[in-house]
């Protein structure tokens, strides 16, 4: 009941899916950053997308005050939001390219991939 | 800004068809682009020009391929960039170039300008590849191999020797030399900025001080492609995690200074032609 009510879901409606890896392809051609990125021109970064509601499963590995924050929630939704499906692990890309001075670059950029998501 | 379209159409469809941008994204985003493009007039032209004036050695190709094939391994790409745990490796290409008319080529002046080093990144290493074309002028000496000599301009003290084995030095390829102590008392000028590195190099017969010819070992550095031209490539670790803005940033205002300049220019040859009027 709890759970309905939370929600406040009418029967069929399409229940919005759990926090989770989504696919976001990022095309530097698109953004306009060809001219100084040499490659990659496209890579897959992902994206954390969906809810955090109670219960929270383990491998969205909550911190503490994420478990509280999701258990208020789910008892007045109107006094607290639910916890922020955001990533909590991050990987480098290699970029090589064109700096300030025309010199040609390799660097490696920490946090351009996720690779979990979780509630926090 | 308006006509700089850089949504590409198939961006259009995503936003026409899905969920509109979020307002604080999308203001973020123009700001940025605003910024990018209210720099220069002829922003689009000038961008296609930098990129493909600019040509990557192919050095700076294979260390991105390397480490970027590392990391879809899920390998940690800074174990393989040498003990050195480097993070950032930035090629500069030699600024200097041989008089033609002078015969022998006893000595060369390689040039590097270092500007755009960012004291925000803790150097921890550096060398010197020289590209060294295929010769057949090459006599083979009875008196040993060659001994490459580096020095700093301005001093006589070695910075960095090797020899180089007559029957290699029929084959074309790159000499790799060690200028990390170069950099470990380096001054920056006035500015703050690095001052320019200045090398020569000699390369002498066996142990004896007979300089040769560099023309004669495939050092000759007239009318070189790009790829062939030496370059100095400086090891860095960044002292903090580094972020894409910078880069974006230092863009903005490297085409901005440019663009003072020019207005400078102008202004100056409009005072002279007041001036002769």
């Amino acid at each position: 009941t709890a759970l309905n009510n939370r929600h406040g879901k009418r029967h069929g409606k399409k229940t919005k899916s759990r926090c989770s890896k989504k696919a976001l392809h990022v095309n530097f051609k698109e953004l306009g950053w060809d001219d100084w990125i040499i490659a990659p021109l496209d890579y897959e970064a992902y994206h954390c997308e969906g809810v955090c509601d109670f219960p929270l499963r383990s491998h969205l590995e909550p911190t503490n005050h994420a478990i509280i924050q999701t258990l208020m929630n789910s008892m007045d939704p109107n006094s607290t939001p639910p916890s922020c499906c955001v990533p909590t692990k991050l990987s480098p890309i290699s970029i090589l390219y064109i700096d300030s001075g025309n010199n040609v670059v390799y660097k490696q950029y920490e946090d351009m991939v996720v690779e979990q998501c979780g509630c926090r | 800004f308006q006509s700089a379209a850089v949504i590409s159409p198939s961006t259009q469809r995503r936003n026409k068809g899905g969920r509109a941008p979020h307002p604080d994204a999308e203001r973020s985003s123009k700001l940025l682009l605003r910024e990018m493009f209210s720099s220069s007039p002829v922003t689009d032209h000038l961008r296609e020009d930098l990129k493909y004036a600019v040509v990557p050695h192919d050095y700076m190709i294979s260390i991105y391929r390397t480490y970027s094939a590392a990391e879809k391994l899920g390998l940690n790409a800074s174990f393989f960039l040498s003990s050195k745990s480097a993070n950032t490796i930035t090629s500069f290409v030699d600024r200097g170039a041989d008089d033609p008319l002078l015969s022998p080529l006893r000595r060369q002046r390689y040039l590097f300008d270092v500007s755009a080093l960012s004291d925000k990144e803790e150097l921890v290493g550096a060398e010197l590849r020289i590209f060294r074309k295929a010769s057949k002028e090459v006599q083979v000496p009875a008196t040993g191999p060659y001994n490459l000599q580096l020095y700093p301009c301005r001093s006589e003290r070695p910075l960095h020797s090797r020899s180089l084995d007559p029957l290699d030095s029929r084959k074309p390829g790159w000499e790799v030399m060690d200028v990390w102590d170069m950099f470990k008392d380096h001054p920056r000028s006035a500015t703050g900025k690095p001052a320019p590195l200045c090398f020569h190099l000699k390369v002498t017969l066996g142990r004896s001080d007979t300089e040769v010819d560099l023309r004669q070992l495939g050092l000759d550095r007239t009318g070189r492609p790009q790829q062939e031209k030496a370059i100095l490539v400086v090891y860095a670790r960044s002292k903090k995690r580094e972020n894409l803005f910078n880069e974006m940033k230092e863009k903005i205002k490297s085409r901005g200074s440019g663009k003072e300049e020019e207005e400078e220019d102008r202004g100056l040859q409009l005072k002279a032609r007041r001036r002769r009027r």
